[in-house]
């Protein structure tokens, strides 16, 4: 019977192998199996399922839950992240599920650096319904997101979501950049920004716990969305930023139409991931 | 790094002017973990860590710094004999045009590597058209023809079933992201690839990838008859262990790097620069 099958040194092999190849970073995936065999050598589990379950509830136990922070009106919200990572997509789905619940978002295309980063996030605008503000190719990104919290304040929106354009941590400038940014956003409301949703790349391997780092350090991120999760990632480098820094993660990307977002839900996450 | 890690392993052996068996393993295990670390896919991982034991086995490696620096010598000789030892220059094909399809997952670097590709032809002196079948992401032909106006190079818009081939030397063919487990877009492509005769079919992968490059990449060389990888984002400083997991898996040849966001940020890939990177 499957809630009987014994657990085999074969199938150990196979469970961090399955870790690892989740991107699990091996400084969680020793001690993790180091625990696990231990465990299984004085016969305090003796099946599969039961390993399962003890695997599962340690690595659910590693992602902070994500607490809900007091925000001004309009709240802000900052998607930052590495290039290509899936910023542009999410403040997109993102806007639409606020709509949809009820709230009146208000976009900020503040890349203004990348080719035709305005016109994508104006072409989700307008494919949403959703009302988008702009600045000009080459401007200041800072002005823009000031701009967007004062026509949120005026206009009556109740939340702001701004894109900025995808930086390299290992770019100095760029994160001095995205400092000026977040300086900007409380100089155009107190408190602000109130998120700062740092944008993962599902497929991406060891490198991201350095992202998150430099991310933190430059905007204090408050959480991570990871994204492409509909392909065959796991998104296991999470596991170490939670370890490293405490941040939740809020939001996963699923696919790359509008209604493809899902709030994290942890236990499909590590279940996702197990053999 | 690896070198130091081994040098702290190595201090604490006993003072035996050679290393056992069992001390190897140790230092094995700092190698094991280097490589995981540098997102080299776990079965690559397995392979190295047997091909160096093998080697320093045989080697008869010596106890002190200067051993620690023989596993580091053996380890990064494996990885360039893996990483295949030469560079491997894009093709150009007998009769005009030379076609060169850009495929890959979404977001790896696609468009701006067909821009920057087309800007080291043009200044070899050929002509080189881009050329845009990407129907599916909002703006991205806006994108490649936003590239194009920066090169001075003619960008055209075209469906994926009908892809002009003529105006220049060569044909860069920018086609969107896709999975490699999206039956639709794996066809689409399949049919993009099947009407234009490519002299080649560059993979586009992320440097920052972890272990599911592999098996991407595996599906898409079954698929499409891939010539090249191209590594893209190199200056994240992520240490590029996919592009070795995939080289080792399909044999793919990693053939050029892209260094930067701007449009002559692109480089001919160097085995021995990119081995130095996943040693960290
Ligand atoms: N399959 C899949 N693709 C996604 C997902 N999220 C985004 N994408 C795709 O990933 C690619 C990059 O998305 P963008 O939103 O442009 O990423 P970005 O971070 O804004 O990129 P830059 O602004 O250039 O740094 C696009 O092709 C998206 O359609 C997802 O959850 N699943
Ligand atoms: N720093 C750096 N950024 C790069 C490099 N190559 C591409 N990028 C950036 O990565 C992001 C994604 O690049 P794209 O060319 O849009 O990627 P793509 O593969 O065409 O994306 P899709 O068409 O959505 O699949 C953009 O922000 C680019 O500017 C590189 O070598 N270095
Ligand atoms: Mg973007
Ligand atoms: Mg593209």
């Amino acid at each position: 019977k499957p809630e009987e099958e014994p657990v085999t040194d074969e199938w150990l092999d196979r469970l961090e192998e399955a870790l690892l190849r989740a991107d699990l970073s091996v400084s969680l995936v020793d001690p993790v199996m180091l625990q696990v065999r231990d465990v299984v050598r004085e016969g305090r589990a003796k099946t599969v399922p039961k390993v399962l379950d003890a695997v599962r509830d340690a690595l659910v136990a590693v992602i902070p839950p994500a607490a809900e922070a007091p925000a001004g009106t309009p709240r802000v919200i900052l998607v930052v992240g590495v290039n290509g990572s899936g910023k542009t997509t999410f403040a997109a789905k993102l806007a639409k599920r606020l709509r949809d619940g009820g709230e009146k978002p208000l976009l900020a295309a503040a890349d203004t650096f990348r080719a035709a980063a305005i016109e994508q996030l104006e072409s989700w605008a307008q494919r949403l319904q959703l009302p988008v503000v702009s600045g000009r190719p080459g401007g200041d990104p800072a002005a823009v997101v000031f701009d967007a919290i004062q026509a949120a304040r005026s206009r009556g929106n109740s939340v702001v979501i701004a894109d900025t354009a995808g930086r390299l941590h290992t770019k100095g400038y760029l994160m001095d950049e995205l400092e000026k940014i977040v300086r900007v956003a409380g100089r155009a409301r107190e408190g602000a920004p109130d998120e700062v949703l740092l944008v993962l790349d599902g497929t991406q391997g060891q490198n991201a716990i350095l992202q998150a780092r430099e991310f933190t350090k430059a905007a204090k991120v408050t959480g991570l969305v990871v994204t492409k999760l509909d392909g065959t990632a796991k998104g296991g480098a999470v596991f170490a930023i939670a370890n490293d820094l405490g941040l939740p993660v809020r939001w996963l990307g699923v696919g790359e139409k509008a209604e493809d977002l899902v709030p994290m839900d942890a236990r499909a996450y590590v279940t996702a991931m197990l053999p | 790094q690896l070198q130091d890690r081994l040098a702290a392993t190595f201090a604490t052996l006993q003072g035996r002017p050679r290393v056992t068996e069992a001390d190897l393993e140790e230092a094995l295990r700092d190698v094991r973990v280097a490589l995981l670390e540098a997102d080299v896919s776990f079965k690559v991982v397995k392979q190295l860590v047997a091909t160096v034991r093998e080697r320093a086995i045989g080697q008869q490696v010596v106890q002190s710094v200067s051993g620690a620096q023989q596993v580091v010598k053996i380890v990064h000789d494996a990885l360039v004999e893996m990483l295949g030892s030469e560079a491997s220059p894009l093709e150009r094909a007998t009769t005009a045009p030379t076609v060169i399809v850009m495929v890959g997952l979404q977001g790896s670097g696609k468009t701006t590597t067909s821009a920057k590709i087309a800007n080291v032809l043009r200044k070899q002196g050929r002509k080189p058209v881009l050329v845009t079948v990407d129907v599916h992401r909002p703006a991205a032909m806006d994108q490649l023809e936003a590239l194009g106006k920066q090169l001075g190079l003619p960008v055209r818009r075209a469906d994926p079933k009908s892809v002009p081939l003529d105006g220049g030397d060569t044909v860069i063919v920018d086609t969107a992201g896709r999975l490699h487990i999206d039956e639709a877009m794996m066809a689409e492509v399949e049919s993009i690839v099947a009407a234009t005769h490519p002299t080649e079919v560059l993979l586009v992968v992320d440097a920052m990838a972890g272990q599911d490059a592999v098996d991407a990449a595996s599906a898409f060389k079954a698929r499409l008859p891939i010539t090249g990888l191209v590594l893209a984002k190199v200056d994240s400083d992520a240490r590029g262990g996919a592009s070795l997991s995939i080289r080792a898996a399909t044999g793919i040849p990693v053939k050029l790097m892209g260094t930067g966001e701007k449009l002559d940020a692109i480089e001919v890939f160097h085995p021995d620069r990119l081995a130095q990177r996943i040693l960290g």
